[in-house]
């Protein structure tokens, strides 16, 4: 089974934050 | 860099015509080894945006002979076995994901998998290239491979769990999750390299624009998507994106990519959702901009003779009034001519789609005043930006109605006069007596006479 | 005495049983009969004369099975060793052949060629002679299978180095067979490092000796990029990676109590300045029966 791990959604916050 | 371009260019040259050998003989294996090789040039970090897209293109060519090879192969029968696992174990993860997408497209093509799992897998997958200019690229060609092949059926064609191919909810969000990845590596983009070279990224983010933008455009392209879909489960999710974003670059470009690639029913339909966004944008958008863009393209909508026009109960004047209200009270620092260039749009809406209703041209005149009452504005010098765009407001009427009788009627029209200075007060009276001698229209009551009078004060005293 | 004689073993099954490769200790590979632990090995031993005659003291075939450590060479550990007499001492005066069994043989390990030790098992033929005996070995690879786990969890661990990277890795089991996938994940808590790339290796650790005489040799199977650039907090990098690409073994632990071979996947992330930061976590890989 080759099915990718569930993973944990990104929030629009962190998705769009500058690199820190 | 256009040595380095060149360089390039000649490596995947060399290994484009490696592969197609290794093909024609049959060698699959050989054949993926120089394709890997061919995409191992698209790992480089020394090309520009410019740079790198003439290299993907050089690539993407050549790609499509390997997948072609790989379709014939399957169509003829030579089923190759584990072909989508094979080309997992490339080491490098760019050429990896860029014969992955190809294998998955032939997959799709060849009906040997579900597609519906394949696309999730694939804009799934493709978050290990967490670059922004290679994972842009990457993502792109993902969606230039499935543009003609994403499901657009209410309902799975297919019994067979294994061959699903997925409806139209399963193409709405593969495209808007590659959406978001995209607008989210272009935006990171800004934050690479030194503060110095802020300017030149972001002149080379803007070439770019047209990538992220294509995602929107293959949403617009799906027929099964009706107002309804576009309501719930495409335009909310677009401008909480736009929104959240917080780029300037990203939310001009995108909100007007909006209004251009959906059709004006749609944006009929969730205008008041569409305006909402704008008062919520970045402080240096141009938001006037964009929704003069609206207001123009609604306005042509609506004088087209191959459409119902406005529905009678869509209240589109009401609702852009209160809609501009409200971006104009939430951005407190939108330059007055801006304001009133929104005011200009809104009459310009009126007079196109409510040809009767004198009373809306007087209900903007009003807010006009208002607004200007709460600045605390007075004699507008003649040549400020703010005095050129007031008496752009103040002709629209007097060109649109060529009468003055009409133009009368405006209970607020004077109002927002005085707050010009003489000369604009001077420049507006000579335009609308000029107008009423060129469209000779006689006075019928000493009342009107005596209103007129008021009207060009500034002449007469 | 006689001018001597050419040997050649052949096993009964050697038409239909299959091969495997493996590793010489010059670096080649090459194919050699598979047998399984029980299995039995039958077949003749040919004796081709060279002249009219030869003496002998003895004839026999033995099935050995022993470990080699490179340095010391000298000293073969033979973990099993079975005989069997073909001929008693005498005279051949024609080319013979004589048949052998060995039935339900135990080969409790795997063969292994390794940088530092070698497990081989073999049959011998010896003509024993009153000068130089007359040897022939025919190599044999073993292999050990195993069921497939009772309980096989996964490994999920967040690490990190503080107010700098922090991540929770996560790998879909503990033990792997040899043709299996690694599915994972890597989820980033804190970035604030400026991250290149990151890669999947697979090293290999040989032990051989004891105690302070410990020696450990590694070697790096794999590299497998999984991801390239820089993510932010919140990112999520998918891992999905086929062992049947890599030239692995089963994970041998402390074999005959001389050498033990390990596996760990290692999370390399490695930044602007090249500095990379890891995280090592042995897994178990294993051998499962072929359909």
């Amino acid at each position: 089974d080759t099915s990718r791990l569930d993973s944990k959604r990104q929030t629009l916050d962190d998705a769009y934050a500058a690199p820190a | 860099q256009e040595k380095l371009l060149e360089e390039a260019q000649q490596v995947v040259k060399v290994q484009a015509f490696q592969m197609k050998r290794s093909l024609d003989k049959g060698k699959l294996m050989d054949g993926l080894k120089n394709a890997s090789n061919m995409l191992g040039e698209l790992r480089t970090s020394l090309l520009s945006p410019k740079g790198y897209y003439e290299l993907y293109m050089s690539v993407c060519d050549e790609l499509r002979h390997l997948e072609q090879y790989l379709l014939d192969e399957y169509q003829k029968g030579h089923k190759i076995a584990d072909l989508y696992e094979l080309v997992q174990y490339a080491g490098n993860i760019v050429p990896r994901l860029y014969l992955l997408i190809t294998v998955g497209i032939v997959y799709i093509k060849a009906h040997q998998s579900s597609r519906k799992d394949i696309m999730k897998d694939l804009v799934e997958m493709c978050r290990g290239v967490q670059h922004p200019l290679r994972g842009l690229f990457l993502r792109n060609y993902l969606l230039q491979c499935t543009r003609n092949y994403l499901p657009d059926t209410e309902k799975d064609e297919s019994d067979n769990p294994e061959t699903a191919g997925g409806n139209i909810e399963d193409s709405i969000d593969f495209i808007l999750l590659n959406f978001a990845e995209m607008n989210k590596l272009w935006v990171r983009m800004q934050h690479q390299g030194h503060s110095r070279d802020w300017e030149k990224r972001e002149k080379e983010r803007n070439e770019l624009r047209i990538l992220v933008g294509t995602n929107l455009v293959r949403l617009s392209q799906l027929e099964t998507v009706d107002v309804e879909r576009y309501k719930k489960d495409i335009l909310p999710e677009v401008i909480e994106q736009v929104v959240s974003c917080r780029d300037t670059i990203a939310q001009e470009y995108l909100m007007e990519c909006i209004i251009q690639v959906f059709p004006d029913e749609f944006h009929l339909q969730t205008l008041s959702m569409f305006l909402k966004a704008c008062a919520d944008l970045n402080t240096a958008v141009n938001v006037k901009n964009i929704i003069i863009a609206m207001i123009d393209r609604l306005a042509l909508f609506a004088c087209r003779d191959d459409t119902a026009g406005i529905p009678s109960d869509l209240k589109l004047f009401d609702i852009f009034s209160l809609q501009i209200a409200g971006i104009i009270e939430a951005r407190s620092d939108m330059p007055t001519e801006d304001i009133v260039a929104l005011q200009v749009s809104l009459i310009n809406l009126a007079l196109k789609c409510y040809q009767d209703r004198v009373d809306y041209i007087d209900k903007v005149l009003e807010t006009t005043a208002a607004i200007f009452e709460k600045l605390k504005l007075e004699h507008l010098k003649y040549n400020s930006a703010v005095a050129k765009e007031l008496q752009r407001l103040l002709k629209i009427p007097v060109d649109s109605y060529n009468n003055i009788l009409t133009l009368l009627k405006l209970q607020h029209y004077v109002r927002v006069v005085e707050y010009l200075d003489y000369e604009g007060r001077k420049t507006i009276s000579a335009y609308i007596i000029n107008n009423a001698i060129d469209n000779n229209l006689p006075v019928p009551s000493q009342e009107q006479v005596d209103q007129i009078l008021t009207l060009v004060a500034p002449l007469v005293k | 005495l006689g001018q001597g004689a050419d040997i050649d073993i052949a096993l009964d099954d050697a038409a239909t049983r299959k091969q495997a490769e493996i590793k010489t200790d010059d670096g080649r590979k090459e194919k050699l009969y598979l047998f399984y632990d029980g299995e039995s090995l039958t077949g003749r031993v040919n004796v081709t004369l060279k002249g009219k005659k030869l003496e002998h003291q003895g004839i026999r075939i033995e099935f050995v099975g022993q470990i080699e450590l490179y340095y010391d060479r000298g000293n073969h550990h033979e973990f099993t060793s079975l005989v069997k007499e073909l001929a008693r001492p005498g005279e051949l005066t024609q080319s013979t052949s004589y048949p052998f069994e060995f039935l339900n043989v135990e080969k409790p390990y795997e063969s292994y060629t390794g940088a530092n030790v070698r497990l081989r098992y073999f049959l011998r033929v010896t003509i024993t002679k009153r000068l130089t005996d007359t040897v022939r070995e025919m190599d044999l690879v073993v292999h050990t299978l195993s069921h497939y786990p009772e309980v096989n969890s996964s490994i999920k661990m967040e690490v990190g180095i503080e107010d700098c990277l922090h991540i929770e890795f996560e790998y879909n089991k503990s033990k792997y067979h040899l043709k299996d996938v690694i599915v994972g994940k890597i989820y980033f808590l804190l970035v604030r490092i400026k991250i290149k790339h990151m890669e999947l290796a697979i090293i290999k650790r040989e032990t051989t000796g004891s105690g302070p005489n410990t020696f450990n040799e590694n070697e790096t199977i794999a590299k497998y990029e999984i991801m390239d650039g820089a993510p932010v907090r919140g990112e999520s990098i998918p891992i999905r990676l086929f062992l049947s690409g890599y030239e692995l073994t089963p994970t041998m632990r402390d074999v005959n109590k001389k050498f033990s071979v390990r596996y760990y996947l290692n999370l390399v992330l490695v930044d602007e300045e090249e500095r990379r930061y890891f995280k090592q976590q042995e897994v178990t890989l294993w051998r499962k029966a072929d359909k």
